[in-house]
């Protein structure tokens, strides 16, 4: 793609804003750091298994692409 | 399908509608219309019926807005979320709020159809949330899809009828409602099997399954929602490494993918293989990479054509049991995957070896997982 990729901080923060919305990943500001990335892993997780990709926990380059596609903004659990 | 936790639905099933303002991207009849038949989708499988009301309250409030609407769920600018609903409950329940920073359009299937924007918000107006079915219209993403032939797929009518019944008022046949290809049934039959850069793709109805073998995933997605000019049920698929293109053929028509983009001047006709005239369906392709020849499959015989030579070989068509021995079903689907040739015949696919010989006759989703 001639666009660059997005650089780190935009891939967290796709995900950050995708998961709080979606996924109900609370707050982030004042937890400390371990807190926020096993929150983060565990919807990562889950939104993995929503959509059948690979359960990683982690921000892989399919996970962000399904992240990027226009959608509802009904949350996909806990709604 | 999925619905809302707790009881989550109407208690009565004559509902109200109002749509309290407009986009500008379409017009008033157009909005109007859109909405009316995207009700219309989930009334005709249950006892629901819509009102409109042009003052007041109604049940379900439509509108549109941008950002933050006010509603504690602001909205996020052009693409990204696209819109949202409220289920069933007492003031802003079944509500319905569209994002009018989005495109909105009316047929053209670029932008966002409101059409099936709407039946999917309705579905949350009504109880349902997300469906994990990549076919069905409650599906997060948005997927364009032919709205003049769209018909409510099965997991969404499943869906709504568990939580309404079916409609009392059934006069006549309806079209039936598609249901999306499921790898772990054991009568799955192919349409087609291409390799795509590595990544092994398979065609079953309006959808595909896309494997890669070197991440161990595989994912199922509608034709549409990534080519729409591409049907369903497609005859075969190739693909040409000599020209970096997967090749899609339905009937006489053949379309071209460069990687995942639509290749330009496409489709072409089958006769662009030189396929004698009477050939005006094929049932499966097979690219050999050894000797860049072309196999087609047609009936229970092969043409061969030569594609560094762009003719059709000579001694051609062969019964399909003389060039593959032992191969006796009608072949449905053919690829080549790491120097062997698999052909797929009902629900089962033979592994051919060197010259031709055959090794193993295995389940169709060997390569697909369940």
């Amino acid at each position: 793609s001639p666009i660059a990729p997005p650089a780190d901080e935009d891939r967290e923060s796709i995900a950050v804003n995708y998961l709080t919305q979606l996924y109900g990943l609370p707050n982030q500001s004042n937890s400390d750091t371990e807190k926020r990335s096993s929150g983060m892993s565990l919807r990562l997780k889950e939104m993995q298994q929503f959509f059948r990709l690979k359960v990683t926990g982690k921000l892989d380059e399919e996970t962000l692409d399904v992240m990027k596609k226009p959608r509802c903004g009904v949350p996909d659990v806990a709604a | 399908y999925s619905t809302f936790q707790g009881d989550y639905k109407w208690k009565k099933h004559d509902l109200t509608y109002r749509i309290e303002n407009y986009t500008p991207d379409m017009s008033v009849a157009e909005v109007d219309d859109s909405i009316k038949r995207a009700l219309q989708l989930w009334a005709d499988v249950t006892p629901l019926r819509f009102t409109r009301l042009y003052r007041g309250t109604a049940d379900i409030m439509i509108s549109f807005g941008v950002g933050d609407h006010q509603d504690g769920y602001p909205f996020d600018g052009p693409n990204g979320l696209l819109a949202h609903a409220f289920p069933p409950f007492e003031g802003i329940g079944g509500d319905a709020h569209f994002d009018d920073d989005e495109k909105f359009f009316y047929r053209s299937p670029q932008g966002y159809n409101l059409f099936l924007v709407a039946a999917h918000e309705f579905g949350h107006s009504l109880g349902l949330e997300h469906s994990r079915d990549p076919g069905a219209l409650m599906y997060p993403t948005y997927i364009h899809r032919d709205v003049d032939t769209f018909v409510l797929p099965k997991d969404d009518v499943d869906g709504i009828q568990s939580l309404y019944g079916p409609n009392p008022d059934e006069t006549g046949p309806r079209p039936t409602p598609p249901v999306t290809p499921n790898k772990c049934d054991p009568k799955l039959v192919l349409d087609a099997v291409t390799m795509l850069r590595g990544e092994i793709m398979f065609f079953k109805d309006s959808f595909f399954w896309r494997s890669s073998p070197h991440r161990g995933t595989v994912e199922q997605h509608l034709i549409t929602g990534f080519w729409p000019e591409i049907p369903g049920h497609i005859d075969a698929a190739f693909e040409s490494p000599l020209e970096d293109k997967v090749f899609i053929i339905k009937g006489e028509k053949v379309w071209a993918l460069y990687g995942y983009e639509m290749a330009q001047g496409y489709p072409k006709s089958l006769s662009m293989f030189r396929l004698p005239r009477k050939v005006q369906k094929v049932d499966a392709v097979l690219y050999d990479e050894t000797s860049y020849k072309i196999l087609f499959f047609v009936n229970k015989q092969i043409y061969s054509y030569n594609e560094e030579q762009r003719r059709l070989e000579k001694g051609y068509p062969k019964p399909v049991e003389v060039v593959f021995p032992g191969m006796k079903g009608k072949v449905t689907a053919a690829f080549q995957y790491q120097g062997f040739n698999y052909l797929f015949s009902g629900s089962k696919m033979f592994e051919f070896g060197a010259y031709n010989k055959l090794r193993r006759v295995l389940n169709n989703n060997y390569f697909l997982p369940c």
